[in-house]
């Protein structure tokens, strides 16, 4: 399941709108990419507080189902948009956790704005 | 090896030979792993090497590289740190315990690397953003062991655990003093404990035990929920069942 993923690619999207149609668009991508997610998905609590989340913020802005998504950024510009950004308050070549608000591990509430997912992997032994 | 993936798959796999962990634009990583014993799947890592790629004013492109018998304080060109851009710290190698143990901080992209020599072989541990874990998954199309785990005919199934259990070899300990030995360091029985036992019996190499929790201690300092360091799987076996 990687939910996380779709979360992301939201987080930048929906950033990025400008405008109601723009977040609109944002909105019916996040819902297309979780729907690609559901087999792999129908166990996992981030899944469905995704798709109940979408619900609810389309109703918010009032965005109809049918009509334009938000192009999908490739991975590089997702790296570019997450990576290295200049941040003032910890130097340029600093990770920066900017844009990546509001996505957190496995759907929790992440406590203080800014916190930024992790993912670990491990290999060990024989 | 024993496989914690980015998505917390636990796998045990075969994948002899050299292998991707992670292939993304920022970084790469590779493991080389050999047999253990005569008549057995199971392979250990020997060989880690790792690629910061360049990036912009902070680092050039670092090679790492890690064999057994030989985990360096420093980089393939000898540095420590990435280079002449480099002029904030970005990227470093910490050794913390020579020979044995070092660190490697990307602070540019907010990556952790250990890397440890335990007996004769090698673990590998990595912290990245979730972003960065994803990055290039779909479009490159490439094989990462970290993000999507072994392929089907590369792991080691449950069955061949409780084979080990119901007959292990004649170099191995009995399984209940396997499963004692592991409980001095595990003393929860989770995947992590499992593989050790595993290990013990596969090899009866008690260095396995050290390497399972050196896994687990990397996992504590580096997974990003402490809720879930542990990792279960159900089983209706109650030899397992605990």
């Amino acid at each position: 399941c990687r939910i996380l993923k779709c979360n992301s690619v939201f987080d930048m999207t929906w950033s990025a709108a400008q405008t109601p149609a723009g977040l609109c668009a944002a909105l019916r991508s996040y819902s297309r990419c979780t729907k690609a997610m559901a087999k792999m998905c129908r166990g996992d609590l981030a899944y469905h507080a995704a798709r109940r989340g979408i619900d609810d913020l389309m109703a918010q802005h009032n965005c109809s189902k049918d009509g334009p998504s938000a192009p999908s950024p490739t991975s590089d510009e997702r790296i570019e948009e997450h990576m290295g950004r200049e941040d003032p308050a910890r130097g340029r070549c600093s990770f920066s956790p900017a844009g990546l608000e509001g996505v957190y591990n496995d759907g929790e509430v992440g406590p203080e704005k800014g916190r930024v997912a992790f993912s670990y992997c491990g290999l060990f032994g024989d | 090896p024993h496989l914690r993936t980015f998505h917390d798959d636990f796998q045990t796999c075969k994948v002899e030979g050299a292998w991707p962990l992670v292939d993304n634009g920022r970084l790469f990583v590779q493991v080389t792993n050999i047999p253990v014993v005569p008549l057995s799947s199971a392979t250990a890592s020997n060989k880690l090497t790792i690629i910061f790629k360049s990036f912009g004013e902070c680092t050039e492109q670092k090679m790492y590289q890690a064999e057994s018998g030989s985990l360096p304080p420093a980089f393939v060109d000898g540095s420590k740190n990435g280079g002449p851009r480099d002029s904030t710290g970005s990227l470093r190698v910490l050794e913390l315990v020579p020979g044995h143990h070092i660190e490697i901080r990307a602070r540019h992209i907010g990556t952790t690397v250990v890397v440890r020599q335990v007996g004769r072989y090698l673990t590998f541990a990595v912290r990245v953003p979730s972003v960065l874990a994803e990055a290039g998954s779909s479009e490159a199309g490439g094989l990462q062991l970290c993000l999507s785990g072994c392929p089907a005919l590369e792991r080691i199934h449950k069955e061949e655990y409780h084979a080990l259990l119901a007959r292990p070899p004649a170099r191995a300990p009995a399984p209940a003093t396997a499963r004692a030995r592991c409980k001095e360091r595990l003393p929860v029985e989770d995947l992590y404990f499992h593989s050790c036992v595993f290990d013990l019996l596969t090899t009866g190499d008690l260095n396995f035990t050290q390497a399972a929790y050196a896994a687990f201690e990397d996992v504590r300092a580096l997974y990003p929920d402490k809720r879930h360091l542990n990792v279960y799987r159900s089983t209706t076996d109650p030899t397992l069942r605990g």
